[in-house]
């Protein structure tokens, strides 16, 4: 996709902020 | 061993039974007990009073204390629903509840909705998603112009705001989510249906205490 239709949401969701499955990682 | 464990739990603030937290998530009363293991962990890694501080929150996410990040500031935020400015346990496994494969996907919808709501108006303002654009550009290698930015931002709006009010209510959220799955698959985490296999110590630390 060309950055100028991509999803922002989409884009966002890639966050490691958003990425939880860190936590579980020992 | 067993007593000093049973009070240690009671003295815990935020500590709540298992077989409640059990009832209202899709987690079992083993898997809340698993999860007391994760969240002794977490709570501990810095300061040790079975609390989570926003810092302890941002080391297990991050291996980094200090590393902050817009999202998992809301991430934080939204477990901490007293907004007492600490995650308890009970909020820990309420809110990773929403996280569950089991869980229904309105809840995770309307989680998402909240998350991305950052100054809690019940809309997602344009501003919002330019301000958690920027944010992901931050943390990431890609190198948007400006231009591009303020392009995607209308272009998803254009897609989103069907009522054309220049913000996005929990209805259009929920029908764009419809048109777009991809954007709760971030809130499933199918780490949790293994949870008492990662977390299994609790378990027995529980039958050394009954058995007291």
């Amino acid at each position: 996709a060309t950055p100028v239709t991509m999803n922002a949401f989409e884009l966002i969701s890639k966050s490691q902020g958003l990425n939880l499955s860190s936590l579980f990682e020992k | 061993m067993g007593c000093f464990h049973s009070k240690h739990l009671r003295q815990i603030p935020g500590y709540e039974d298992p077989t409640i937290l059990a009832s209202e998530t899709p987690f079992t009363v083993s898997e809340v007990e698993a999860l007391y293991e994760l969240f002794k962990k977490i709570s501990s890694s810095i300061i040790d009073d079975g609390l989570i501080h926003k810092e302890e929150f941002q080391l297990a996410l991050f291996r980094n204390r200090n590393r902050r990040n817009l999202f998992a500031d809301r991430i934080f935020d939204l477990f901490d629903y007293k907004r007492n400015g600490v995650i308890e346990f009970g909020e820990f496994v309420r809110s990773l509840g929403v996280f569950h494969p089991n869980a229904p996907t309105a809840d995770k919808v309307t989680f998402a909705f909240r998350l991305y709501d950052l100054r809690h108006t019940g809309y997602i303002e344009r501003e919002e998603l330019y301000e958690m654009v920027l944010a992901l550009l931050n943390e990431s290698d890609l190198a948007l112009s400006d231009d591009v930015v303020e392009m995607i931002v209308d272009k998803t709006f254009s897609d989103a705001d069907t009522k054309g009010d220049g913000r996005i209510d929990l209805d259009e959220w929920k029908e764009f989510v419809s048109k777009n799955p991809s954007l709760i698959k971030n809130m499933t985490l199918p780490y949790l249906k293994d949870i008492t296999l990662a977390f299994p110590s609790f378990v027995l630390n529980t039958e050394v205490e009954d058995s007291d």
